[in-house]
């Protein structure tokens, strides 16, 4: 299994 | 020149506590209306929102919007050097390049200060929407901690599925498998005591235990932690700490390859 990053689900504020 | 003072200061010690293995280091950012810090673990799949608010403090005092620079190791180190019953007060200038601590015991017979040493820290700061979730449980922290606690010695990831039978937390690993089924409880009197199931639609995800068993070390904070999901979207792990604000943790779901 595979876990992307945080900031993939999350964008810049 | 900012300053903050707390009279209950083993808050601060059991927030360094919870948050020092998964980030080892972040910005306090403070402001007129409080503190925050977000930080993300080495990894960058989990994200630490720490959010103190400026009333929940017993004196509070931000003249301007700064971003202290701390190593959670170090900070620990000096709390500590802070007893359970001690007041505890952060204080810095204006671009100070330390933060310091003071603290006073309950009778004031003993006072003592210390200086962290500030760091430049570069972070992106993330905005996380405020969504509606498929499931929110709360529940008592002990309990959640105990079932992540009890699955990690089983296997590494969890599954955690919400149905109207209640939240089921399976892992299996070399040694074989293991279920776990919370039911929606309100029985017991004390509100801290009951685990209370907001179900909307099924939901049924993925984590890595090692995180969600890092969380749990915000349990002495709070009685009680509120867990929310969404298909395909990271868990948010709630603890709200008495008046003062709330640490929340998102972890990303494993999905398959």
């Amino acid at each position: 299994m595979k876990q992307k990053q945080i900031s993939q689900f999350f964008g810049a504020s | 020149m900012f300053e903050a003072r707390i009279t209950q200061g083993s808050v601060l010690k059991k927030l360094v506590e919870a948050l020092k293995e998964l980030v080892t280091e972040g910005n306090f950012d403070v402001s007129s209306t409080g503190l925050t810090l977000q930080a993300m673990d080495s990894s960058h799949v989990c994200l630490v929102s720490l959010t103190l608010r400026d009333d929940g403090f017993d004196h509070y005092r931000c003249d301007r919007n700064m971003a202290m620079g701390i190593h959670f190791g170090n900070l620990s180190k000096i709390l500590k050097c802070a007893g359970n019953e001690d007041t505890i007060t952060l204080k810095a200038e204006d671009n100070a390049d330390t933060l310091t601590l003071m603290f006073e015991s309950a009778n004031q017979d003993r006072i003592s200060d210390f200086d962290l040493k500030l760091m430049s820290i570069e972070s992106e700061h993330l905005g996380i929407p405020d969504q509606d979730y498929s499931a929110e449980i709360k529940m008592p922290s002990a309990e959640y901690q105990r079932i992540v606690r009890d699955l990690t010695s089983i296997g590494d990831t969890v599954l955690i599925s919400a149905t109207k039978e209640g939240i089921k937390f399976s892992t299996s690993g070399d040694v074989g498998t293991a279920n776990i089924t919370l039911r929606h409880n309100t029985t017991p009197e004390k509100p801290e005591e009951q685990t209370i199931i907001d179900l909307k639609e099924p939901v049924a995800l993925t984590f890595a235990l090692r995180y969600l068993n890092n969380f749990s070390k915000a349990t002495p904070l709070a009685p009680q932690v509120k867990l929310s999901l969404t298909k395909d979207l990271p868990i948010f792990v709630e603890y709200q700490v008495g008046d003062l604000g709330n640490v929340r943790f998102f972890l990303a779901p494993k999905i398959d390859d």
